[in-house]
């Protein structure tokens, strides 16, 4: 099955 | 100071409505230009990112930069406290420990105070990469609200494709499978009940549905929703509200291994 992923591994940390 | 007054509360109290689910606490900047929040779920699956403009409200006044952190229920339960056709104040001093919301009925005969003590919150903040996206879908807020429901009963996860014909949804679970196709309506007086289809490229992604399902309770706030697709990247499925701002929610999709 897919897995799901976490949202800050698409956004850049500020 | 800090002042910033809504005559329509019923905004405000939509606006908890449709982050509670997914937000405990959150730190709410208010600027010259409106108040900003953005904030993850626990899980760090989803990050929801609020917009009101300062020219949306009928009265505003920031002084200096303010980080506000909240706790969502508690902020909830106050709005629960006014009446749909309350004015509502939000006020806080330069370096609060407090906020202070004022509910005004339409003749100004009754006036409610609640204040509520601020939370230090250090939340990470996250830079949201300008993005093309492949595809994006204009449709009722409620067709896609029911679509959520309908479709998280037969599993845990939602495919969304999209292609020029339109937009499919599909869920397949232990009793069977479901799948639901729009089609792009033609051009239509009824611009809220338009389905509206921008595709550069098709795109079939799959979503956890228990997140979906805490987006569209931003449904009253708006009769449109957009949705926003490319491959592999987040989701983003935004809502307006009215002339004052959007709300935004970001879900990362569920990608093979």
């Amino acid at each position: 099955a897919p897995k799901q992923r976490k949202i800050r591994q698409f956004f850049v940390k500020w | 100071m800090f002042e910033a007054r809504l005559v329509q509360s019923v905004i405000l109290k939509k606006v908890l409505e449709a982050i509670k689910d997914l937000l405990t606490e959150a730190t709410f900047e208010c600027s010259d230009c409106g108040i900003q929040l953005q904030a993850m779920d626990n899980a760090h699956v989803s990050l929801v990112s609020l917009n009101l403009r300062s020219d949306g409200f009928d009265k505003y006044r920031c002084d200096r930069n303010l980080s506000m952190g909240m706790s969502v229920p508690c902020m909830s339960k106050i709005l629960r406290c006014a009446s749909s056709e309350d004015t509502v104040t939000l006020r806080a001093w330069d370096n609060p420990d407090t906020i202070v919301f004022v509910f005004e009925s339409p003749n100004r005969d009754k006036i409610s105070e609640y204040e509520m003590k601020l939370i230090n919150l250090d939340q990470e903040h996250l830079g949201i990469p300008e993005t093309l996206y492949s595809c994006v879908v204009k449709m009722p807020s409620q067709e896609f609200a029911r679509i959520c429901r309908d479709l998280s009963q037969f599993g845990d996860a939602m495919t969304i494709a999209c292609s020029k014909e339109g937009i499919k949804f599909s869920a397949a679970g232990d009793y069977g499978t479901a799948n639901v196709k729009l089609a792009q309506t033609a051009e239509t007086e009824n611009q809220e009940e338009a389905v509206v289809v921008e595709m550069k490229e098709p795109v079939k992604l799959t979503f956890s549905c228990r997140y979906l399902n805490s987006f569209v309770k931003a449904t009253p706030l708006c009769a449109q929703v957009q949705l926003s697709m490319s491959a592999e990247v987040p989701l983003v499925c935004e809502y307006q509200i009215g002339e004052i701002g959007h709300i935004r929610y970001y879900l990362a999709p569920k990608i093979d291994d």
